[in-house]
């Protein structure tokens, strides 16, 4: 038996507008300690790591470990359904191949249950081993989305680089190039209008600019975004999900041939 | 000319 309760439904909402253009199926993963996701695109160039942790939730149930096959474009059109200030209610029987989901308005007056199949998905874990990053940006989200979106008006790929004087993102395109630098600003008015940048080595490295504009669906959920960044490994863009958890893209550098 | 890498270049499978 499983029943998660997220008075702040809007979350799930966000998580599933974030992800659901990247990834077609994939796995809800239910235990204890919380509710995770790990699926890749289907060209398996970038993959999504997502978790809510159990004490996000306002009522967390999950008898034994399960996992759940979902098609996110279909769960999608079901939470939508979902008002912004609804609860969410997660339910599924063991060995059920539904799962339910249940909106509750704020006041009470309006209660929605949505019955969703479920599905077979074939799909194994893959092992994320642990890094040291050789250079780490925080930024607002919101500019970093500005970037991507702007930057993929002029060319299809964006070099990110990090040095001293700050993280530099440069396209070239047909028409022309462009560069635009952001350099550490921690002497703002809020912590999130900040630009941190921890680098223990300059690092470069070239994305395809589709994938990043896609991650930045995810810009709703936070404030700000972390890129971390070394050489030889996929870039990490991550996104706190407030007091529950995180977000995480994964996505594989471009090499010269 | 650049190569798109795969995902599964860096991480593996259990």
């Amino acid at each position: 038996m499983l029943e998660l309760r997220l008075v702040q439904g809007s979350l799930l909402k966000k998580v599933l507008e974030s992800i659901k253009d990247l990834v077609n199926d994939a796995n809800f993963d239910c235990s204890s300690s919380g509710f995770s996701l790990q699926a890749m695109d289907s060209s398996h160039v970038a993959l999504v790591a997502l978790l809510l942790r159990s004490e996000g939730f306002e009522h967390y149930r999950c008898d034994r470990n399960m996992s759940m096959g979902m098609n996110l474009g279909n769960m999608s059109k079901m939470l939508r359904c979902a008002g912004n200030d609804d609860i969410i209610t997660i339910k599924a029987d063991d060995g059920s191949d539904t799962v339910t989901f249940m909106f509750e308005s704020p006041t009470q007056d309006k209660i929605s249950d949505f019955e969703m199949k479920l599905m077979d998905i074939d799909s194994e874990h893959l092992g994320i081993p642990e890094a040291e990053y050789q250079s780490i940006v925080t930024m607002p989200s919101a500019e970093f989305a500005r970037i991507c979106k702007d930057l993929s008006g002029i060319g299809d790929t964006v070099v990110i680089s990090v040095t001293k004087e700050g993280v530099k993102f440069s396209t070239r395109g047909d028409i022309g190039t462009a560069n635009i630098v952001c350099r550490q600003n921690t002497t703002v008015d809020k912590p999130e209008e900040a630009t941190v940048i921890n680098m223990s080595e300059p690092v470069s490295l070239t994305f395809a600019l589709r994938y990043m504009n896609s991650f930045t669906k995810a810009t709703t959920l936070s404030n700000t975004v972390t890129i971390s960044l070394s050489s030889e490994l996929p870039v990490v863009v991550e996104y706190k999900i407030a007091e529950m958890g995180y977000i995480r893209f994964y996505l594989a550098p471009k090499i010269e041939e | 000319m650049q190569r798109q890498q795969s995902i599964l270049s860096f991480f593996k499978k259990p």
